[in-house]
């Protein structure tokens, strides 16, 4: 007789841990820098505060030889979070503030959890967050566990204090067991970029070896994102019956004005005509084949491209980034209009840079630097989206060998949802969207890069002669 | 004010479905295929029945274009689902029978219900599905959905038939929209592979195109993996604490005699008297310091490797397969015993071939067939652990130029817990025990074959003079 079992989320993430990044005690490290680093930056920027964090690493001398029990500690001056929902942010896994329509780093519900999962199961120390949000005149002291089998938290200990210094953000701490020595290179050049990409934050990191200060450079913060509306081109069924039940009351037209970007009442009727129905239709009359048709008629329909205020792209920063770092002798950069996918709304921005201090890559590699709403993509550029677009492109038809010449490529995504291949971010899938977006991009530059060398090589022929 | 919530696991997987391998429309008919053909297998096999399954995709006229929509359905003769369990085996993510310790190509609780729930959200329509265990009068026949909110199934419609012919297995079948054009050929590859490893298996395979049988070629059936206990090295202390809990009322020594393998009396004792405490001891009253005492001696203790019964290598079938497609000149294969990674067995199995049909490989590539429990990973392996340590080796101490010779590399790894790195199943995480062995039984093939090819060459250098 074989036994059924369901079991919970956090279970499940405990099971296969290696799905979401905690592969190995030198990847753990990494992740949970990463994931802890990326939850402060989120809530500084929702509410528009210049963030302020603080990273500090201590390797106690415990552990089995290689891998030690190392405590980490972030600050942020970010939004904090409020006092009852504290246990399920950081002991519920599939919880969390981000499943909206906007962009921000979190995406799952699952990475500070994941962080504090690991440091659990290996060294069996409880987690510890100090947190206030704004205006509060109180700051909460937690330490708890996750019950892993349950998907619940387990509060040992709860505290509240004056909040005298009206202090907001939001202080966590917890041991693990990892090999921060064969990850710091790594966790050092997601930091390094992190702060290339974010001129308005200020990072302080600590570890045994000592303080690295990523200064503030501006104090210029990008508009925040808005919440926004899906965009209908690419929506599933699945959606579609959904919105139509939460809206039963409404009428056809209705319906399609209020829940959707780029549907005006135009639109709305024009799509109504084709569906041969009227627009006070109730909407919770419509049978299976009308929404299938309507579903369809998404699929074709000729709408206007997203609107960008729910999206924040780099734009300029990496510009300047990238003249700073390698002062290259040429650059071309371009910004796609907003496109969408299965009705988020999403904006590529590419840039190729050739020259300066830009390293001729070493056997067969590409240099490739990815980011996706402003996160650098440290590992497995291989099979990432724009590597593939790079290895596709035909690059004899801009004259440019791009294994033998100093080049490097930019590639930021962003989107209210971000197409991840992994759990733990390491590379975006190959979504076709994506795909035709990012390759109309590195084309433009492409052709201005090739326009470049051509009259470089004719310059300095001429030289020759 | 930000909104906190909490998504089911189906909202989740149905949120992020690239983390599930359904990237893009071609990609989703190879995932679906993949799960639905990996169920019937291990539905066959986990009671000793010669597989007998039938595959037939039906791309029909309707669709968008390139994306058609496609008909489904995969037939067995397997031990079938008993009715109570039914809606939930199809309707309810992280729910199923492989949570077990044992070899089986299912650990997620999830393949299933993701390939229903894609082809739900592209058509809407609701899944079928036919089923007898063995020895029940009675066929069931369930016509069903998932609530994806819920994660609850949703059962449209249900009907018990009498088993006039005795027959066991099931029947599914359900509609989706993909690409299957784009992605016959990996199809058509999997299911090869596949068969060469299982010559006990016969699976009838028709779609648009024709018909495809890959023919019974033995009637010996592997034995059955066994349950099993796990192995104590590398027993992380959620489990350590876990098993504590669940066992409150034994004794320290029959506890760990009774939850894991390899702890014999003598053994039990010895560990005993390294925690300074009596065999009589309560484990309930064990402290924290106890536990991790208890989870660091399970570290470096030198217990004996994991036993094999849970396990089913693949063995002479691979050998068998190479020598019948590539008819290799030289063939190098080793078995190693079994290990143990985080508290689960497993055994690495590779092959080194040479000459005969094996093609040079094209620009930097490798010749490296992958497979994991028995399920051939066609995509992704570029970052497989497999890979890493073929491009670590320094393939000069064995004269061996990888890239330039008729060289392919099979490496087969049974656990009772594949570390996948993604859910999608395509590749498998940089897990340290693992890379070790890989390496060590590549290592002794590529002397193997060193050794041969030194003869060759003094043989041919002989034959010129
Ligand atoms: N430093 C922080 N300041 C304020 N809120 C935070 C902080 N860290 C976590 N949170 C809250 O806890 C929730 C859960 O965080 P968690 O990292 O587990 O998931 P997420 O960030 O939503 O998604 P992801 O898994 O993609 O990171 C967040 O959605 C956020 O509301
Ligand atoms: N063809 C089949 N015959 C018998 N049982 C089946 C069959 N297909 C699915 N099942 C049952 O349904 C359960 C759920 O299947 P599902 O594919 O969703 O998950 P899984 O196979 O357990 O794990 P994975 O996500 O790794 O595939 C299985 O555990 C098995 O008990
Ligand atoms: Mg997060
Ligand atoms: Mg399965």
């Amino acid at each position: 007789m074989l036994k059924f079992e369901e079991i919970s989320p956090s279970e499940f993430f405990y099971r296969n841990k290696e799905i979401a990044g905690f592969e190995n005690p030198t990847k753990a490290c990494y992740t949970i820098v990463r994931e802890l680093v990326e939850n402060s930056l989120d809530a500084c920027e929702i509410c528009g505060i210049l963030p302020d964090i603080k990273v500090v690493i201590n390797e106690t001398g415990e552990g089995d030889g290689i891998n030690k029990i190392i405590k980490i500690k972030v600050k942020d001056n970010g939004i904090g979070i409020p006092k009852e929902n504290v246990p399920y942010a950081f002991g519920k896994v599939l919880y969390g503030s981000k499943f909206t329509l906007r962009q921000h780093r979190g995406i799952f519900g699952l990475g500070g959890k994941m962080a504090i999962l690991y440091g659990q199961i290996t060294t069996n120390n409880p987690v510890k967050i100090i947190t206030s949000t704004i205006g509060s005149k109180l700051l909460h002291f937690f330490v708890m566990q996750i019950d892993i089998l349950k998907n619940e938290p387990n509060i040992l200990r709860y505290e509240e204090f004056e909040n005298k210094e009206g202090w907001h953000g939001l202080i966590i701490e917890f041991t693990f067991l990892g090999n921060y020595y064969n990850s710091r290179k790594k966790i050092l050049e997601y930091l390094f970029q992190t702060s290339i990409l974010l001129p308005y934050m200020n990072l302080v990191f600590m570890d045994n070896y000592g303080m690295l200060v990523f200064k503030r450079k501006s104090s210029l913060l990008p508009k925040i994102p808005e919440e926004t509306l899906l965009h209908p081109k690419g929506i599933d069924l699945e959606m579609l019956k959904r919105l139509i039940s939460i809206n039963k009351k409404e009428t056809l037209k209705c319906f399609l004005v209020k829940n959707f970007q780029r549907i005006g009442n135009k639109i709305a009727e024009d799509i109504i005509k084709q569906l041969n129905l009227n627009p006070d239709f109730p909407v919770r009359k419509l049978k299976d084949e009308d929404i299938i048709k309507l579903y369809n008629i998404f699929k074709n329909y000729n709408f206007k491209k997203p609107s960008s205020k729910s999206l924040s792209p780099v734009g300029e920063n990496l510009i300047i980034g990238i003249k700073e770092i390698f002062k290259p002798e040429f650059i071309a950069f371009n910004t796609r209009k907003p496109s969408s996918y299965e009705g988020h709304p999403f904006i590529v921005e590419t840039a190729i840079a050739y020259g300066g201090n830009i390293p001729i890559p070493s056997d067969n590699e590409i240099n490739l630097f990815r980011f996706a709403n402003k996160i650098p993509l440290i590992y497995d550029s291989y099979n990432d989206v724009s590597m593939k677009v790079i290895k596709d492109i035909n690059w004899n038809l801009y004259k440019i060998d791009i294994y033998k010449e100093p080049i490097a490529f930019f590639v930021h995504i962003c989107s209210t949802k971000i197409p991840y291949k992994t759990l733990g971010k390491e590379y975006i899938a190959n979504v076709p969207e994506l795909y035709k977006e990012i390759e109309l991009s590195l084309r433009k530059n492409a052709r201005k890069l090739s326009a470049y060398l051509n009259k470089k090589r004719l310059y300095e022929y001429q030289k020759k002669r």
